[in-house]
């Protein structure tokens, strides 16, 4: 049996006309970092729900992809996370929505697979779950960006319509 | 939003998303992400399954599971299934992508929007793309 790890830092309306060489350098780099991750576990004949929690990881810690650090804005400027993972050896499954302050969503959704009897936690209760977990919290502001600040600035002064188009997500 | 979906040597399969949702939500908004059977879902008997695109559409086409079922009971390919999903998510008004891995190790990925990070690795090497090839 061989392994296979494929992963995604997201989809929108880039295109080489508005992605600069610079970001594109970024993605590129934050996406091997991330196959770093899973592949070090896979090739050596570790689990798939392992390899997945680490690269998603990598790229939550990733400012250039749309989770944990470096995630959109609300539109009332703060950041709000979401995860979810799966284990399709016995369909056991975890996940997190509407959290504020852990620094890992899908430490935190895993936790939720593997220590509660839950599937889906939400909001303030599934923050202090995952601080009860030891899953470090953070202040809200520690995800912002400034780019992500100044696309909600750019949508807001154009109405405050959610991004429908997936222009920064 | 991130993703990742895995094959390992045991032919086990795992599915893990994240995201940050969709610039300028309100009201307690959550798009497909969190959804298990909509934006992330794994079963050994089909695949794993991560998107990523307009959460209500994702949402209402289960797209994930909806994509191991057509493999469980429809006997479909990966790679048709895949496509299916992100026809079926069109034709309920949204776009986005998909990744997906078998448990043979077989992989596939597909997205209706300009452009997707997206990347893969196995024992015969690796891949690293943005933009539609």
């Amino acid at each position: 049996m061989t392994w296979k790890l494929v992963i995604h830092g997201g989809c929108g309306a880039m295109r080489p006309e508005n992605v600069t060489a610079e970001q594109e350098e970024l993605a590129r780099a934050g996406l091997n970092l991330a196959l770093d991750a899973g592949e070090a576990i896979l090739a050596s004949g570790g689990a798939a729900l392992d390899a997945v929690e680490a690269a998603a990881r990598a790229l939550e810690e990733n400012p250039a992809f749309n989770a944990g650090r470096g995630s959109v804005l609300t539109a009332d400027g703060h950041v709000e996370l979401d995860a979810a993972i799966m284990d399709g050896s016995d369909r056991r499954a975890g996940a997190v929505a509407g959290m504020r302050t852990t620094r890992a969503p899908i430490a935190a959704a895993r936790a939720a697979m593997e220590h509660s009897p839950h599937v889906l936690l939400t909001y303030e209760g599934a923050d202090r779950f995952a601080a009860e977990q030891g899953i470090e919290q953070v202040d809200n502001r520690w995800f912002v960006t400034p780019e992500r600040q100044a696309q909600l600035d750019r949508i807001m002064a154009a109405g405050g319509k959610f991004d429908t188009d997936i222009k920064y997500g | 939003t991130i993703g990742a979906v895995a094959c390992d040597s045991r032919g086990h399969v795992a599915a893990a998303t994240s995201t940050g949702g969709l610039t300028a939500k309100r009201w307690g908004r959550i798009g497909d992400s969190p959804l298990i059977g909509a934006g992330t879902y794994a079963d050994d008997r089909a695949g794993a399954v991560s998107a990523t695109g307009l959460g209500e559409s994702f949402i209402r086409a289960v797209a994930a599971h909806e994509l191991c079922a057509q493999i469980r009971i429809g006997g479909e390919g990966l790679r048709a299934a895949l496509d299916a999903v992100l026809a079926d998510v069109g034709a309920l008004g949204g776009t986005g992508g998909l990744i997906a891995v078998g448990p043979n190790g077989e992989s596939a990925w597909g997205f209706t929007t300009p452009g997707m990070y997206r990347a893969s690795a196995g024992p015969e090497g690796r891949q690293v793309a943005i933009y539609a090839e």
